[in-house]
């Protein structure tokens, strides 16, 4: 579904914005 | 046993994505659908995560949204 995969960016955004 | 899949999420595949045009975190969740991969939503976020900090992509902002290119 949409909503999963903007959970999805969001996870994925979160991790990688902590590494920057 | 074996796993089907017709996509694999490897760093050689995100890196060729990369090199080709800026995509953002959606753009390549949605090239590494879970029905496509056979991995799980937290599998295919924590393996692109490990990925995309290996490859170190540069990062540049197109209508307000972040975007990760690498070049050759």
């Amino acid at each position: 579904s949409s909503s999963e995969a903007d959970e999805m960016a969001a996870a994925l955004d979160a991790e990688l914005n902590d590494f920057i | 046993t074996h796993i089907h899949s017709d996509v694999q999420l490897t760093e050689e595949a995100v890196r060729r994505y990369l090199i080709r045009k800026p995509m953002t975190t959606k753009d390549l969740l949605k090239k590494f659908q879970t029905k496509r991969t056979g991995l799980s939503s937290e599998q295919t976020v924590n393996v692109l995560a490990q990925i995309l900090k290996r490859l170190n992509p540069e990062r540049k902002n197109v209508n307000d949204k972040m975007h990760f290119y690498l070049t050759e």
